[in-house]
């Protein structure tokens, strides 16, 4: 007979840590490094600060190995709002566990990449994580924890508070088994093009060799802050609903869809009861299994809501686009299209996408940037979406690009949900609704690009002449 | 000051249920049908029982719309060794559990698969799941159950138990919200595919529209049922470490690493100890954290190892191979290469490639068709290590293979565990060790299609004169 057995969260991704990102040492050096920093960019933009944020990989002083693989310690710290020292130790100890699981745009949300990054470098060097934070810039607390990994909670070491003067923000350092030879050039690839779509935030990362690379604040401008959203409609399913159902206190249907839904007023929650064939002075608190079901399917096929409105995103815009393709990629010519704002199963995203081309620093060929959240994805291509279109789209020659020709394509999308298709947030996947505002946005920078040739070709021959 | 919550790993997969292939009702009514096909069909490979599966999708009776997408009721039963009544609702109501936590080849490895078939059902339609399971044949226990997503367990509405004269299995009866136009291409596929490798096996399917497809058992032969390994060296890490010396009472270093360890004999161990710089009469239950990473990262360098064995695995072979690609595809020509067995990070796994070329049933350009652990995968190619591997080598043109050949590649890995990349189990990861077998495996099969081929060709040379 089988016999059965239970794993806790941390235990599925301690066996299966390739669906995480940490497939092997140079990876999850890379993965490792991606999850701190995205943590640290968030807890800064939370509170509209000015994110600094310095990045070390140094070799580990007690190493037995003199070349890669080998043992690093990674330090990141940064000046965000930090953690309320209650619940530094589950933070960061516990997978499944965090304050970005709310309808809200931000890099973080599976609520397991940090802890994923701790606990690859406890079962790869033994050592445990140092975590100091403030949230008041007075009270400093550090905790050295371990993860019990199999019953998914954190072991504090130690712990203690000094008192200081300084602001809040966070420090993690941790020992891994890593490969800096090979994850290098990514490493810094990640760090240029976070630099790029982060044009306020003050980046310093030094490598093993000492090395310090330094992204400077070009620009003291915080875009303005996402904000938390209520759901659409068309994206609540039974489960939400009977959640929603069970644990209100309003007896007024139409009052409850305009409190719980995004965008919904008097009229159209009266219009859509209608709809749905519910008396507009039903209790939602008393309706049957049946009637929920009813109600739920009239959502999703009522086309009288108003589709999400964007307010609560905050996208890249072109000020932020223009400064970086001029900085990092100087071309001969470039072209932004901001798409207007669209929807997949509710959540509401806006993509925005730029061509570069010819220039001298732009390479022979075709180079695509994904942006998703502000985050660079840089593994994956083949898999993204967005790969999928640029490979899709520029294999036609409908716009009479020569086949060398020096073009990167730089996309981004941001939404309160982004659709990654693995818990490693490397690529997006081929929602419908995606795949065509960034089709519609490819064609539009491509038209604007196919002009300026032909502009400068006519110019060219009778320049010639 | 940011709020925090814990969620659980049902909740977790709720909200990101596009990570394990129920992104839309196309998607999900196939992943459904895989998830609980091949539960069936590993219940029956662990009792070495010829499989027996029937499968049938239908419309809903109570169905409120009439087309696409709409509610379904899928049922797949089996003549499997059921399940224990006690583990039953667990077993479909829980994330994370399951009796495939183990070191041995199957189909199913994360303790998920049903269970979120399940989750989707019950979030799309409201209704419960029923199950009737039977381990003798003769006492059926039947359970309608809910899935209380929140916690991660089960309710049990209702279970009842009826004495009978019969077989052991299980048969699993569901609601969804499918669509079966968009998904039927994908489903027949998988259902085709699936008799190909496993034509041992009675797989019987009936479609919404009352249409039967019947995979006849076309051999009596079941393959050597996998064996459970022990864990190699080499992919033995800190934490696997720490928990063996906690948890055993042997006392003899040399004892402990036979005993525990895949193909580790007398001299090896002592080999090893001596190498790690041990004294052979060390207790491993008292060496320290230091001692203890000492040790593992000697088992790391020591090679004095021998290689994983495949002994456990239970490859297609020849013979399944022939005869599927004979029956399937009618080529004019077909070569197949059996790697020798390798393994990554300490997990062996046996690589099998065949090509199929010509004939009237293949079309034209090159068709790839992937398996592993006997299960096909239809999605994803792009991403798939398989699918890389295939467009890299075919691409060169060293194989003088015209343009439009019609050519039909198949690719088989078996393993004590599949690197899937996610968690929907629907392409493999690039590990090194298993791109440089496939490549192999690849060039092997085309040499032989080079050489018929221009031996053709000298013979039609010679015929034409
Ligand atoms: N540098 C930091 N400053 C402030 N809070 C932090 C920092 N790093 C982590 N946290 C807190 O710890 C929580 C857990 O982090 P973790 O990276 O494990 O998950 P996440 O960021 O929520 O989601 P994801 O898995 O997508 O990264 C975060 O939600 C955040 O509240
Ligand atoms: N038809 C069946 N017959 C016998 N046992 C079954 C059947 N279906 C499910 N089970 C049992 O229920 C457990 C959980 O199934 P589930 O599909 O959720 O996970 P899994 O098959 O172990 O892994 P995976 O997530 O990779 O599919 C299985 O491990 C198996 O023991
Ligand atoms: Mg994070
Ligand atoms: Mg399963």
């Amino acid at each position: 007979q089988s016999s059965f057995s239970e794993i806790s969260p941390s235990e599925f991704f301690y066996r299966n840590r390739d669906l995480a990102g940490f497939s092997n040492p140079a990876k999850a050096l890379y993965t490792a490094t991606r999850e701190l920093v995205e943590n640290s960019l968030d807890a800064c933009e939370s509170t509209a600060t000015l994110p600094k944020i310095s990045v070390k990989i140094r070799y580990s002083e007690e190493e037995r190995h003199e070349q890669d693989p080998r043992t690093y310690v990674i330090t990141v710290q940064d000046n965000g709002n930090g953690i309320d020292p209650r619940q530094a130790p589950n933070a960061f100890g516990k997978v499944f566990y965090g304050s970005k699981y709310r309808l809200k745009q931000a890099r973080g949300m599976f609520g397991m990449g940090g802890t994923m990054a701790i606990l690859y470098g406890q079962i790869t060097t033994s050592k445990p994580v140092t975590i100091t934070t403030s949230t008041d810039g007075r009270e400093f607390h550090t905790f050295r924890l371990l993860i019990d990994i199999q019953n998914n909670k954190p072991i504090i070491l130690s712990r203690s508070t000094r008192r200081g003067v300084g602001s809040s923000g966070t420090s993690v350092e941790m020992l891994l088994h890593g490969d800096f030879f090979r994850a290098s050039a990514k490493i810094r690839d990640y760090f240029r093009q976070t630099a790029l779509v982060t044009p306020y935030a003050e980046i310093t990362f030094i490598d093993p060799q000492g090395r310090l690379w330094y992204f400077p604040q070009t620009t003291k401008t915080v875009p303005k802050a996402p904000i938390e959203t209520k759901p659409h409609p068309h994206g609540f399913d039974f489960e939400a609903m009977r959640r929603l159902l069970k644990q209100t206190d309003e007896s007024s249907f139409p009052k409850l869809l305009m409190n719980e839904f995004h965008r919904v007023g008097k009229q159209t929650a009266r219009n859509f009861l209608t709809f749905a064939k519910f008396d507009l002075r039903t209790d939602p608190r008393k309706i049957s299994n049946e009637e929920t079901v009813r109600l739920v399917d009239a959502m999703h096929q009522f086309d009288g809501f108003l589709p999400p409105d964007s307010n609560c995103l905050s996208p890249l815009g072109t000020e932020i686009l223009k400064a970086g393709i001029v900085s990092e990629l100087q071309p001969e010519f470039y072209s932004i299209a901001i798409r207007p704002p669209a929807a997949y199963s509710g959540y509401p995203f806006i993509v925005e996408v730029a061509l570069a081309y010819g220039g001298k620093v732009i390479g022979e060929g075709v180079r695509l940037y994904r942006f998703a959240n502000r985050v660079p994805l840089l593994y994956d291509e083949a898999s993204d979406v967005a790969g999928q279109v640029v490979s899709e789209l520029l294999d036609r020659r409908a716009y009479n690009i020569p086949r060398e020709a020096p073009l990167a394509v730089i996309t981004h999308v941001c939404s309160t949900k982004i659709p990654y298709k693995s818990v490693g947030k490397e690529f997006l996947a081929e929602r419908p609704e995606l795949e065509k505002e960034l089709k519609n946005g490819l064609r539009e920078t491509l038209r604007q690009l196919k002009s300026y040739l032909s502009r400068k070709g006519s110019i060219e021959a009778v320049q010639r002449r």
